[in-house]
């Protein structure tokens, strides 16, 4: 473990926490306000009737949108930007859209169990048509439990960059840089939630979030398979290229 | 490089 000064912590933790409210797409007041928004049934009829195809693509311009905040979030983590080329792209491709989920816990509405998507609040019903009831599901079971962690802004900052910033990555080629560099995060992640008094608990449970983001990243590269498989010219065409670049 | 071109150019773009 590294050492480091509890000045340089404090550093750390402000320089993720200003990266991530800089680049988090929605202010929580903003979501907070629309929360009353719901879909009414006829448009919940009307994402039920698309086409496939068509949900899919929006679904992807969606993520697509949400990542390019995240890279832009990771570019203002200090020393992100200093590790090799490889290595920003390997975390980037592994991570972003680990945080993109991570981040949903803001735009959720646990009481009515619906997400903030193009424009409203939207339950899982709206997504029917993606035919992946599955992972859908297991999304919505994802933002609800972090939801119950009522984790604050600066919180879910560390989070993020503590997920971005995994070392255990296959295709690393500075592997220890990327190590150091999460190790100083999980130190401050520690830092923010000591100094916000959190129970003890609390990092053992943001840990069990670390291999659920990883399953359904899995979920997601399974369905889209399974998809392109059916759809093969329609990814091709009509993908948001960066998303094909990610997910490909 | 080529393979992931759009996200070398989105590295790359100086932060606004």
């Amino acid at each position: 473990s590294p050492t480091v000064s509890m000045a340089e912590l404090e550093h750390l933790a402000q320089n993720i926490s200003k990266s991530h409210v800089e680049t988090c797409q929605y202010l929580r007041e903003e979501l907070q306000q629309l929360s009353w928004q719901a879909f009414l049934q006829d448009e919940v009829d009307g994402y039920q009737s698309k086409p496939r195809e068509v949900m899919w693509q929006l679904c992807a311009i969606k993520i697509t949108e949400a990542i390019q905040y995240v890279v832009e979030f990771a570019k203002r983590i200090d020393g992100f930007m200093e590790l090799c080329q490889n290595d920003q792209i390997v975390l980037l491709k592994a991570g972003s859209l680990e945080v993109v989920f991570v981040r949903m816990c803001r735009a959720f509405d646990t009481q009515n169990n619906t997400v903030y998507f193009d424009g409203k609040y939207a339950g899982p019903d709206v997504f029917k048509a993606l035919g992946c009831d599955d992972l859908i599901t297991s999304v919505f079971d994802f933002a609800k439990s972090m939801c119950s962690l009522h984790l604050s802004e600066d919180e879910i900052a560390l989070f993020s960059a503590f997920v971005l910033l995994s070392a255990d990555r296959t295709w690393l080629q500075e592997k220890l840089q990327v190590e150091k560099l999460q190790q100083k995060t999980q130190l401050a992640l520690q830092h923010v939630l000591q100094k916000n008094q959190r129970e003890d608990g609390i990092l053992s449970k943001l840990r069990c979030k670390v291999s659920a983001l990883r399953s359904l990243c899995a979920r997601h590269s399974e369905n889209l398979s399974a998809f392109r498989a059916v759809y093969p010219d329609i990814v091709r065409s009509h993908f948001p290229p960066l998303y094909k670049e990610l997910f490909g | 490089k080529e393979k992931h071109k759009i996200l070398h150019q989105l590295l790359q773009n100086s932060t606004s």
